[in-house]
């Protein structure tokens, strides 16, 4: 071990373990992450015979559906299986380890079966869980489109139903209505939740999701109607098969709509569901996993170029002296220490917004829809915040490393791509920071007319009338 | 409502901040739609002021939630004592990044930054003799790392080397490009 970096673990004045604990959730939690890193990591299947980097677009791909196939049969081999594990393989590092540039089947686990749950009747469940669970399909969402996105309104790909056949008609009336993103649609899904405007009886219903075979479960052909194919290269997650999808007058049964909350019935007659608080279950989920998510690749980032400074001596503090570690530099422990700071910042927020949205679940189960503004607002700028912060700090830490930080090799790099990904992915920044502050707006109405406000805006008014002295 | 270096006035300031961002916003949206526009059109006037407004009330939030976070944290007190400079640090990082909005909205007066400056660099000073001893918490396993940067046993440079190695132009001595392109370019010029 170098010896600057034993020096440094000598002068700790506290017990690295505790810590580590502290972060994991318990001693427990520490051991069987360490379990589960083991299992996958020491599987020579996964090894890298050369580097991602060094093969062509194509030949990554092949790896990538090579390798996700095979963490998911290992996955389902486990003797403990657990969704902690699921979240680590699919979003979280160990994940990204395995698959450096992104995970071409993470969509079916973490989008198709997710929805399929939250927005099947029992029977549809019943069916297309069970078959996407034993793998007997691959699936993918299917919802921004080329020519719009986080504003889902404004989506353009219709439903159709037609009542003689009781069968909906899926089309694509532009190009920008084709699908556009969704991951593992190019070439590996084979069915998908399509996201489409809901037309019946002469009238547009909104957004509703639909099943859609995508291609022959034999020849992985496209189906008739279907036209499909990857997007191309991007700054980062190359391997995740991002994909378009358009339509042409494909017809799909009735069946096919995911009917838990709305419905068509056999003569097209559409039935509104009272309720939709699941569809926003999922969406605060989703939130908070992207802010640990963000914790977890920035912890990876600082512990890169934290060790690296501490090894790195690097000019003259003082005439004649000899080269001193680069972390005695003040500027570096400007670029590195809030960076690490920001890391339990991520995290102590993601808790807290997890145990809010517990007791704001439970408290809708009791009909009380209180707190679900507030909630949303948080989740919507601290998904917002953790990105951007995240991003940049990758790439500060990445500065702090020199010319060696530039190298692929680094790891710095892919780790920036997958980072500054979750700023637009889920509901872009800024959309979602104006989200809140339409909430901030209302609340500062309420706030000026003495209303008592809830806890994350009680600040409003005590400082609504407050002025700096002069 | 004297400045003081402490974590409350730094909380409360970060709140002042919100407020006075989302009472500035508010009111400019206001006096938009007062002087005709619709609120559509005021709402998009005012769009930058009103991202500020809400990454100003998140940053409050998160500054609030990680002080409070480490000081109802059971553990001992040397971690302690490194989790509450952590949580000081992020604080008073962002409000030096933004002494704007603090000198604008909350009760810091230009007197009070070099103070505040100290502060900072106080709790780098504190921190350093920690860094690596904190990223070690954080344990990640070297495959996950994945970079010779940030290996364990830092063996840095050999590692960097390693890599250098697995470039498939190194497999050979020779490149075909010398003898197809370079060879004929160079003699031409000859």
């Amino acid at each position: 071990v170098n010896e600057d970096l034993v020096k440094e673990r000598q002068n700790c004045s506290f017990n690295t373990l505790e810590l580590t604990h502290l972060l994991d959730g318990g001693e427990a939690k520490t051991l069987e992450r360490k379990e589960r890193e083991e299992y996958f990591l020491s599987d020579p299947a996964f090894k890298d015979e050369v580097p991602m980097e060094y093969l062509s677009h194509q030949e990554q791909y092949e790896h990538s559906v090579r390798k996700a196939c095979h963490m998911f049969r290992k996955l389902q081999e486990m003797p403990h299986g657990s969704m902690d594990n699921f979240r680590q393989l699919l979003g979280g590092m160990l994940g990204s380890a395995i698959l450096k540039d992104g995970n071409p089947l993470a969509l079916h686990y973490v989008m198709f079966l997710p929805t399929l749950a939250g927005q099947g009747t029992v029977e549809q469940q019943a069916y297309w869980i069970s078959r996407a669970w034993n793998l007997e399909i691959v699936g993918t969402y299917a919802q921004t489109e080329l020519g719009h996105g986080t504003f889902i309104r404004g989506l353009e790909t219709t439903a159709t139903y037609d009542p003689s056949t009781q069968e909906f008609v899926l089309n694509s009336p532009t190009l920008t209505a084709y699908k556009w993103w969704p991951g593992g649609l190019g070439h590996t899904a084979n069915y998908a939740v399509v996201v489409a405007q809901l037309y019946t009886q002469g009238k547009c219903h909104g957004i509703h999701p639909f099943i859609v075979q995508l291609r022959d479960e034999e020849t992985h052909m496209p189906m008739p109607g279907i036209i499909i194919g990857e997007i191309g290269a991007k700054l980062g997650m190359n391997t995740t098969n991002n994909g378009y999808l358009g339509f042409k007058q494909v017809r799909i049964p009735r069946e096919n709509m995911l009917m838990k909350n709305n419905k068509v019935l056999e003569d097209g007659t559409y039935v509104k569901s009272p309720s939709d608080k699941l569809t926003y279950g999922t969406m605060m989920f989703v939130r908070v996993v992207i802010c640990q998510d963000m914790a977890s690749y920035l912890s990876k980032a600082v512990t890169i170029a934290t060790r690296y400074s501490a090894v790195r001596h690097q000019s003259e503090m003082k005439p004649g002296a000899p080269e001193p570690q680069v972390l005695d530099y003040r500027t570096q422990q400007y670029k590195l220490l809030p960076s690490i700071a920001s890391v339990f910042a991520m995290k102590f927020s993601a808790n807290w917004i997890w145990e809010m949205y517990n007791v704001v679940n439970s408290e809708l189960d009791q009909g009380d829809l209180e707190r679900l503004p507030e909630l949303h607002a948080v989740s919507c700028c601290l998904k917002a915040l953790c990105t951007s912060d995240a991003a940049s700090a990758v790439e500060i830490v990445r500065l702090a490393c020199g010319g060696h930080g530039y190298m692929k090799s680094s790891n710095l790099p892919s780790t920036y791509g997958l980072v500054t990904a979750a700023c637009t992915y889920e509901g872009e920044n800024t959309v979602l920071l104006l989200q809140t502050a339409r909430y901030l707006m209302k609340t500062w109405q309420q706030a000026r007319s003495g209303q008592t406000l809830t806890p994350s805006v009680a600040y409003l008014n005590l400082y609504s009338d407050w002025r700096q002295p002069r | 409502t004297v400045w003081e270096n402490t974590t409350d006035c730094v909380i409360k300031a970060f709140y002042q901040v919100a407020a006075g961002k989302v009472k500035a916003a508010a009111e400019h949206m206001e006096r938009r739609a007062k002087g005709g526009m619709t609120p559509e059109d005021a709402w998009n006037e005012t769009s930058i002021e009103l991202v500020a407004a809400s990454t100003a009330h998140c940053r409050a939030f998160i500054v609030e939630k990680f002080i409070e976070t480490v000081s109802k944290t059971d553990v001992s007190r040397p971690l302690q004592a490194v989790l509450c400079q952590m949580a000081e640090l992020y604080a008073v990082y962002w409000l030096l990044n933004n002494k704007g909005d603090f000198l604008m909205f909350s009760n810091l007066s230009p007197a009070d930054v070099d103070g505040l400056q100290l502060w900072l660099e106080q709790l780098l000073t504190k921190l350093r003799p920690n860094a690596v001893g904190i990223v070690d918490s954080f344990d990640i396993h070297d495959d996950i790392l994945a970079s010779p940067l940030g290996a364990w046993d830092g063996r840095v440079y050999e590692r960097l080397f390693e890599e250098s190695q697995k470039s498939p132009l190194n497999k050979e001595p020779v490149n075909k490009s010398f003898h197809e392109y370079m060879k004929p370019f160079l003699r031409s010029n000859l």
